[in-house]
């Protein structure tokens, strides 16, 4: 455990806490990506499944079981208690067009063919792509809420100080996971338009609204 | 993975 893998996880926990107390607040999942939620659901069960079959310490176990409890919660919050105020018209992502690929590349890239490794494969390369339905619904509607983009950098947050976190476990335990690197990586270039705006607007006060 | 160091992270 280093600086960064703690903050890392600090801000994870922090995204999700925002989104669940914004939904519950405001009684509303307006302008929130359901199907995001979905993927970002299916990411912790595939990935927190070692929960079953080993215990590495009270901080890992008591951790995943509040990520993956939260999403669940934030998905019942979505699809079924305010399910009125979802809006499912904007959130229109073919979320097959990543489950599909994504699933295949778990298959064909991954450390050893055993099922539980390739399902945390597929969680990794999953949860790298799993926050695009939610920056197509805003690219789509052209703004979002103050408190989603405070949720959307925490979020992004997160796994560029894992990034740090690598570096820092290489360099100083020369180890180094190809496979979480690169999706990581890739994770955290997908959030470097909307970090931009973030500093450039809503840091600044003003509300996140792309050009028309 | 499984046999990798990284089952530590989250």
């Amino acid at each position: 455990m280093n600086v960064f893998r703690l903050t890392g996880d600090l801000s994870h926990l922090a995204a999700i806490i925002i989104l669940l107390l914004k939904i519950w607040k405001s009684r509303s999942c307006a302008g929130i990506s359901g199907k995001s939620q979905i993927l970002f659901a299916i990411v912790f069960t595939t990935r927190y499944l070692d929960l079953l079959t080993s215990f590495i310490s009270l901080y890992n176990t008591s951790m995943k079981l509040i990520y993956v409890g939260c999403a669940y919660a934030t998905v019942y919050l979505i699809y079924v208690k305010f399910r009125a105020t979802y809006d499912g018209n904007h959130d229109s992502f073919r979320v097959e067009f990543l489950i599909v690929p994504v699933g295949g590349l778990a298959v064909l890239i991954n450390h050893s063919f055993a099922p539980l490794e390739i399902l945390w494969t597929f969680s990794i390369y999953l949860e790298s792509v799993a926050i695009l339905p939610q920056l197509f619904m805003i690219s789509k509607t052209g703004e979002a809420e103050t408190i989603t983009t405070h949720y959307l950098f925490c979020l992004g947050l997160y796994r560029a100080l894992y990034l740090f976190n690598w570096v820092w476990r290489f360099y100083f335990e020369g180890f180094f996971d190809m496979i979480a690197i690169v999706a990581g990586l890739v994770q955290t270039v997908l959030y470097c338009d909307f970090f931009y705006l973030y500093v450039t607007k809503v840091l600044k006060g003003k509300k996140l609204s792309l050009p028309a | 993975g499984t046999d990798s160091k990284l089952k530590d992270e989250l």
